[in-house]
């Protein structure tokens, strides 16, 4: 099945790329 | 020329946030307030008032166990002078290209150099595969190759538009333009509100913002 998913939407959603955590300190 | 390595020799902590203000969005209260922030996060393994790779996974992941490809590159990214170590003007200057008012020029060309993770000039396909394993092995997702491979096919049959097997900088602006939605995680909400979320810089504050 073709996905419509982009690569780089997918890898957005890494938690070492969400640097909001940073503010939880 | 926000962070140039050879404008200041010593490490600066909060000695001139009116300085810092001027190189980067924040403001000087915004500035003091992140102070707050990074002395938390530099004093958490070792406290010298700087952040090193395990502090900053620390801060990030709530364990210092975790392995992560972009905890990685994004530090090596902020350490824009290259010892191993983050001092506050680093961080202010990187979180500053965060903030919801910078320039979206900026936003592109950081999360150009993320992926670019070889660092040669352009992303390649084995750049975008390695990347979305790690993203895939992180969150436990499990999808077939042929299904990843399907991905970055589309992913690159609409972003290299010059057909050469990579996305240089000029395709990586064409795409995100087109897709805002990958630049979700260039923006953090909370800069804007950091002297709220560290409202105790006030104590230490040396100016009337």
């Amino acid at each position: 099945q073709p996905v419509a998913m982009n690569a780089f939407e997918l890898i957005s959603l890494s938690k070492g790329l969400n640097l909001g955590n940073l503010f939880d300190a | 020329n926000c962070c140039d390595a050879d404008l200041y020799k010593q490490p600066r902590g909060l000695e001139d946030p009116e300085a810092l203000a001027r190189e980067t969005v924040f403001s000087v209260s915004e500035i003091e307030a992140l102070y707050e922030l990074f002395k938390k996060i530099s004093s958490a393994v070792i406290d010298d008032g700087l952040i090193n790779k395990e502090e900053f996974q620390l801060a990030l992941f709530k364990t210092n166990k975790k392995e992560s490809l972009f905890a990685d590159r994004v530090f090596d990214l902020f350490d824009t002078k290259h010892n191993g170590i983050l001092d506050f003007e680093e961080f202010a200057c990187a979180l500053s290209i965060f903030h919801p008012n910078s320039p979206i020029d900026d936003k592109i060309e950081f999360s150009f150099q993320l992926y670019d993770l070889k660092q040669q000039g352009f992303i390649e396909r084995q750049e975008v595969k390695q990347m979305v394993v790690a993203t895939l092995t992180e969150s436990g997702m499990n999808l077939s190759d042929d299904v990843i491979e399907s991905i970055i096919d589309k992913t690159f049959e609409e972003a290299d538009t010059k057909h050469d097997g990579k996305i240089d900088k000029e395709e990586w602006r064409n795409l995100v333009l087109r897709h805002p939605s990958l630049l979700k995680n260039m923006t953090l909400q909370y800069l804007k509100d950091i002297t709220t979320t560290f409202p105790s810089f006030v104590f230490h504050s040396q100016v009337d913002d």
